[in-house]
C-alpha cells in the first residue's frame, strides 16, 4: 500500500540553513499490514508521516500510494488520493475547536460529499462510543481534555474506514486501560476492514503488538524487527 | 505550598449545559514535594493543574498558594502570585511559534524583568542543553518536532527557579529515553532547589518514582499512595 525508495527531506532548501532531516528511507508496507514506527524524540517520524499521508512533498525519492507514482502528480490529484486512501491522526490533534466532537469526526465526509449525511452521522456516533465518548458527541473541541481530543481525532481518522491509517502518537495522552482500548479498536480496523496502519508510538509495549516495527534514529532505518 | 478545601469546578455555570467536573477537591502539597497526579483520561486532571496554577479561578472552595488565600485576590495579584511562585508546563505546550526556542525559554523573564538579561540567557541556554536541545535554541517554535517543543515548555517553566513547578503530562511525546532525561532534571530542581513539583502523567513507571501519587478519578480524589 505505501512503497518508499530513496526518500529524502530537507528543510530551509536554498537557505544558509538547509537541513535534512530524513536521509534516504526505504520502506515497504503492504496492504493490510499494522506496523509501528519508533524512535528518539527528533528523529524524523513526524516528517516521514507527513510524506507518507501526502501532506508534504519529498525533497527527492519515490513515493508510492496504493500503487500511484506521487512525483509527478499536482496538488489536486494528491488531494483526492489522500482523501480516498488516508485517514490521519495528527501528534497535535488539530481538530477544528469550534465545532463539536461530532462535526470534527464528521467533517471528511461532509468535505467528500458536500452535505452531512444520516449514515455519516450514524457511522460518526457509533466511531465516538468506540472511543469512549459516548455523551459528549455536543461538546465543543475545545470543552474537551487532552486526551478526549485526541480520541475525538482518531474516531475522524476512522470515519471514511481508510485502507491506509497514519497515526503519529495516538496514545501520548491516555491513561493505560484507554490507550488499550484505542489499540484495540485499530486493531479490529485492521483485522476486520484490512486497514493498513502505520503507528507512531513512544510505548513499548504497544510497538511489540504490532506485526512490524521500524526504528528511525537521526532520520535513517536504524533496524527493522517482525514479531 | 499548596492548599486545597473543597474545591470545585464547574464549567458552563448558569447556561443549560452546567456540569461539575471537580467535586470537592482537599489537598495539601508539602513545600518541595514531589508528587505525581493520576488517573483516567477526562477525570479532572488539567483543570485541577489550572486552578492550582492560577489560570482559572475555582467554582467555590479555597485555594491557598505559598500562603495566600487566592479567593478573595483580583486578577493583577493573581497574576504577581502566579508569576512570582510558579512554574507550568502546558498538555499542549502552548510556545509562541513564530519565536525561537531560546526566546520562548527567555519569555518569562523578559516579561517580568522587561528586557532581555545576559544572565536570563545564559540560564536559557544551560536549561535547553540539560533537555537535550544544543544547537536548536535559534529554531522557531513550529520548525521544531513534538517532544522537542514539549521540551522547550518545560525548559521555560523551569527558567525561574519556581517554588512550584506544574508539569501536565510533560513527557507524553517523548521516546522512553529522553522521558527520563526530562524527569532526572525535575527531580534535580526538586532536591537542590526545593522546588515542589505536582506532574500529571499517564506513565506508570514514573509515578512510582515520585515521593506521592494522588489519583483522581470522575474528578475526586480516589486515592493516595506514598512511596
Ligand atoms: N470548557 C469546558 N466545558 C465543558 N466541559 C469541559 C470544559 N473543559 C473541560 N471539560 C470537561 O472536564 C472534564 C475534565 O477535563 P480535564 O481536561 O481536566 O481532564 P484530564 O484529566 O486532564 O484528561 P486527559 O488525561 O485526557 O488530559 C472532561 O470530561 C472535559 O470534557
Ligand atoms: N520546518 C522545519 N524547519 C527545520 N527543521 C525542522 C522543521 N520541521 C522539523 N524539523 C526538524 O526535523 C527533525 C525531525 O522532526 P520530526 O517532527 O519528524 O521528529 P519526530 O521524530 O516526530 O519527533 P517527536 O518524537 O519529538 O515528535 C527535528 O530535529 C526537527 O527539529
Ligand atoms: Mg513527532
Ligand atoms: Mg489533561
Amino acid at each position: 500500500i505505501v512503497s518508499l525508495r530513496g526518500l529524502r527531506k530537507s528543510y530551509g532548501v536554498g537557505t544558509p540553513v538547509e537541513t535534512e532531516v530524513l536521509h534516504g528511507i526505504d520502506i515497504e508496507l503492504a496492504e493490510g499490514e499494522f506496523c509501528a514506527l519508533i524512535g528518539p524524540s527528533g528523529s524524523g517520524k513526524s516528517t516521514l508521516l507527513n510524506l507518507i499521508g501526502l501532506l508534504e512533498r519529498p525533497t527527492s525519492g519515490d513515493l508510492a500510494i496504493a500503487g500511484s507514482e506521487t512525483a509527478g502528480l499536482k496538488e489536486q490529484a494528491l488531494t483526492v488520493l489522500r482523501g480516498r486512501h488516508i485517514g490521519f491522526v495528527f501528534q497535535f490533534h488539530h481538530l477544528l475547536p469550534a465545532f463539536t466532537a461530532l462535526e470534527n469526526v464528521m467533517m471528511p465526509s461532509i468535505i467528500e460529499q458536500g452535505v452531512a449525511t444520516a449514515d455519516a452521522e450514524a457511522i460518526s456516533r457509533d466511531l465516538l462510543l468506540r472511543v469512549g465518548l459516548k455523551g459528549h458527541e455536543h461538546k465543543k473541541a475545545n470543552q474537551l481534555s487532552g486526551g478526549q481530543q485526541q480520541r475525538v481525532a482518531i474516531a475522524r481518522a476512522l470515519s471514511r474506514s481508510p485502507r491506509l491509517i497514519l497515526a503519529d502518537e495516538p496514545t501520548g495522552n491516555l491513561d493505560t486501560h484507554t490507550a488499550d482500548d484505542i489499540f484495540a479498536l485499530l486493531r479490529e480496523f485492521n483485522r476486520e476492514r484490512g486497514s493498513a496502519c502505520l503507528i507512531v508510538t513512544h510505548d513499548p509495549r504497544l510497538a511489540a503488538r504490532c506485526d512490524r516495527r521500524i526504528e528511525l534514529v537521526d532520520g535513517r532505518v536504524a533496524h527493522v524487527s517482525s514479531a
